[in-house]
């Protein structure tokens, strides 16, 4: 089983 | 003020319909070297990108940065007003609430002229790490869009192994599973069989585990370009690109599912 991850584990606002 | 003249009002087209129903709205930003757009969709999940640089327009003008926010589903029922070979000019001046477009025809013997009002987008920006991905992915968009389309009648995710063998895509659902294996063409052991333009160029095998909701909303950035570069490494975000000719790109960043 597995689980969507979020872009914002990875990227930083700006 | 903006000025930019399209020669092909399909091109946008295009780009319009591959990123609406991901985003509904977002800021164009427009500067001196061309017009671009990052947004996310409402998950968190999947970034879309563009960018049209200045010298794919004939000619371009923007005086000074602008942020003109854009809901998109407006912008594709416009544009659906544009026939492919004509002319667009996008036109906005200072300190107004809507952004003009014009489509010629090709004999510019017909001209019809739309305004779309601007948004107040409050936006954020991410910053994307500039990193080397372990391995690149180059093959046919139109093998992707078939690959994701085949896929998702069997699971709702993809796994993405790219080895030196090539690049295997593979699903598992209640009913069943699917694979579909691209060997790199002109590989010694499948020479003259080879899928013509598949190309791996790796650091390390990858395997990834994507969302095929996402993919095929990505698939619809294929009619753009022949091809699509796929950019991975293990465990972060997969950076998938469509060139729009030699004027500019489509790209997407979507973050991968995890093992629990």
């Amino acid at each position: 089983k597995s689980s969507q991850a979020s872009l914002m584990n990875f990227f930083s606002k700006k | 003020m903006l000025e930019a003249r399209l020669p092909q009002a399909s091109i946008l087209k295009k780009i319009v319909e591959s990123v609406k129903d991901l985003v509904s709205q977002a800021n164009f930003d427009c500067s001196d070297s061309g017009i671009s757009f990052q947004a996310m969709d409402e998950s968190n999940i999947a970034l879309s990108s563009f960018l049209l640089r200045a010298d794919g327009f004939d000619p371009y003008r923007c005086d000074r940065n602008l942020s003109l926010g854009i809901k998109f589903a407006s912008l594709s029922k416009i544009l659906k007003c544009a026939g492919n070979d004509d002319v667009v000019i996008i036109r906005y001046m200072d300190d107004a609430d809507i952004l003009s477009l014009v489509f010629e025809s090709p004999n510019n013997e017909r001209i019809s002229e739309f305004d779309i009002k601007l948004l107040d987008i409050d936006s954020e920006y991410l910053s994307i790490p500039d990193q080397e991905f372990e391995c690149k992915v180059k093959m046919s968009s139109s093998e992707f869009s078939r690959i994701c389309r085949d896929l998702m009648t069997i699971g709702a995710s993809v796994v993405i192994d790219a080895t030196k063998e090539g690049v295997k895509f593979s699903a598992t659902g209640d009913d069943g599973s699917g694979s579909v294996l691209l060997k790199q063409s002109g590989s010694i052991d499948n020479e003259g069989r080879g899928v013509v333009g598949t190309s791996v160029e790796m650091v390390e095998p990858v395997s990834l585990e994507l969302s095929l909701k996402y993919l095929n909303n990505f698939t619809k950035a294929a009619p753009l370009s022949d091809s699509v570069a796929i950019n991975m490494s293990n465990g972060i975000p997969v950076m998938f690109q469509f060139d729009v000719g030699d004027i500019g790109y489509i790209r997407y960043f979507l973050a991968p599912q995890i093992k629990d």
